[in-house]
């Protein structure tokens, strides 16, 4: 399902906060669909979810858990 | 898990800046003191509180809002907290959330404090959504333990806790920090013997005796300075010390043990046992003429490549096959750059040649070789050469690096 622009924001805001997705050098602030999806994939398979790149609810649950406010290293492009 | 740096030191202190509205002080600390035990408990680590001025890692709450932290936390709920990895120090807690300690409500403050440390440890997070430095915190449980990645994780960054420290610091939090035992009494490098020499790093002679260690230069020993002032962690008492050019490594032996040092940073996962060589060693030294490492005791020696397996079965060897003239059970030995070795034992020196051959009108007394109230240097009457008592003068290094050190 697409999602709305101010729930897309806040799964950009932590896929960014978190280190999944890394702002694109070139300082555009449109995101490729692909490296969205990406992002929401590693961060699927570190939380130990069903793999599908979609924003499903048990992914929007995880993400309104409590947490630490430091990067999770996860995705090997921004951890390099 | 993720190393995201390390401590220099593994004895650390801490201190309590502030406390969270929903919790008394002595719960605070007990929960921030059991936090750091996790650690302590399976790494050779040790925290001690204290109540005022500096400390390693400072523990605080802040809101929304703070003077202190660009990284303001949103409310209840979502950031619990955050800290910098080492060694800053800084492990801040949202005080806006509901901190509790033995209940499964709110958030449990061990728990995260415990994470927390670790980041401020050198610990970044983990895969395992079971381990205590997984990003999500996973609730409140009443028999939490560390999960084997945690254990990992620290042991890869501090080593492994050492079962002898089980009895020295098996005390409850706050852990003790080691037991600063008075240093020994100044000895006089001018009528002292010496438990181990060395050229050091930047051509550096150094000289220990009991707790201390100092400088040999043209003009005379330098300032005294605890050994551990110098190599954080090392004892007094050495049986032997070397440095090799060749690694930039320096290696401290005392009793069955190896301290390993780059610079005056002690190496991860240092000190170790010695196993392949025996324990109570006399002396060591590097030759640079073969730029392999030699070990002594009693009249054997063990000749150590560092940098290959070597095959020490067939050692020791005895010294007199190859430092001709030296006496058994030496107290140290050196070389110098131009392959010259010394040898001491109790007041006396002994100069070996490149052909390490004890050369003429050797042994001499120590303090000669201290040049303690001789300012004209050492020359061999025979051939007229001057030769260097120490190895500064000919590296034209002054002192001054060790105070450069020290600051």
């Amino acid at each position: 399902r697409a999602l709305g622009p101010t729930e897309k924001e806040a799964v950009l805001d932590y896929l960014l906060q978190y280190g999944y997705l890394q702002k694109p050098l070139e300082g555009a602030d449109d995101f490729r669909l692909e490296d969205i999806t990406e992002a929401l994939r590693t961060f699927q398979e570190a939380s130990q979810l069903p793999v599908s790149g979609q924003m499903d609810d048990a992914t929007r649950a995880r993400m309104k858990q409590p947490r630490c406010g430091l990067e999770d290293p996860f995705n090997q492009k921004s951890l390099k | 898990y993720l190393l995201l740096g390390h401590w220099r030191k593994k004895h650390l202190t801490f201190r309590i800046l502030n406390v969270p509205s929903t919790l008394s002080l002595p719960a605070v600390r007990a929960a921030l003191h059991r936090a750091f035990k996790y650690w302590s408990s399976v790494a050779p680590l040790t925290f001690r509180e204290v109540k005022a001025g500096w400390a390693d890692i400072r523990l605080s709450f802040h809101g929304r809002q703070s003077p202190y932290c660009s990284n303001t936390f949103d409310g209840p709920g979502k950031v619990l907290a955050h800290a910098d990895i080492p060694e800053l120090g800084s492990v801040h807690f949202d005080k806006d959330e509901f901190w509790t300690e033995g209940t499964y409500q709110g958030v449990n403050l061990r728990i995260i404090a415990a994470h927390e440390v670790g980041h401020a440890l050198g610990l970044g997070h983990s895969r395992y959504t079971q381990a205590l430095m997984a990003p999500v915190y996973a609730g409140y449980r009443p028999y939490f333990k560390l999960h084997p990645d945690d254990v990992a994780g620290i042991q890869a960054l501090y080593g492994k806790r050492r079962p002898e420290t089980d009895e020295e610091e098996e005390t409850e939090m706050p852990t003790v920090s080691p037991v600063t035992t008075q240093p020994g009494p100044m000895p006089n490098p001018c009528s002292s013997d010496v438990d181990a020499v060395m050229l050091g790093p930047r051509g550096k002679t150094y000289a220990f005796k009991g707790d201390y260690v100092w400088t040999v230069t043209d003009s005379g020993p330098g300032p005294l300075f605890q050994i551990s002032a110098l190599w954080e962690g090392l004892p007094g008492n050495l049986d032997a010390a070397v440095y090799s050019p060749r690694t930039g490594r320096t290696h401290f032996f005392k009793g069955n043990k190896v301290w390993r040092y780059v610079d005056f940073k002690m190496s991860p996962g240092f000190p170790m046992k010695l196993n392949r060589v025996e324990p109570n060693l006399d002396a060591a030294l590097y030759w640079p003429v073969n730029q392999k490492v030699f070990l002594f005791k009693g009249s054997g020696y063990w000749q150590w490549d560092e940098l290959a397996r070597t095959d020490l079965s067939r050692y020791p060897k005895p010294i007199k096959g190859l430092f001709t003239g030296v006496p058994d059970q030496p107290s140290a030995a050196m070389s110098w750059q131009d392959g010259q070795v010394y040898f001491f034992k109790g007041k006396e020196y002994w100069r070996l040649n490149q052909q390490l051959r004890v050369a003429k009108g050797y042994p001499r007394n120590v303090t000669h070789w201290m040049h303690c109230g001789l300012q004209t240097p050492d020359t061999n009457s025979l051939t007229g050469d001057v030769t260097p008592l120490t190895t500064d003068r000919v590296l034209g290094t002054t002192p001054s690096t060790m105070d450069s050190t020290l600051d």
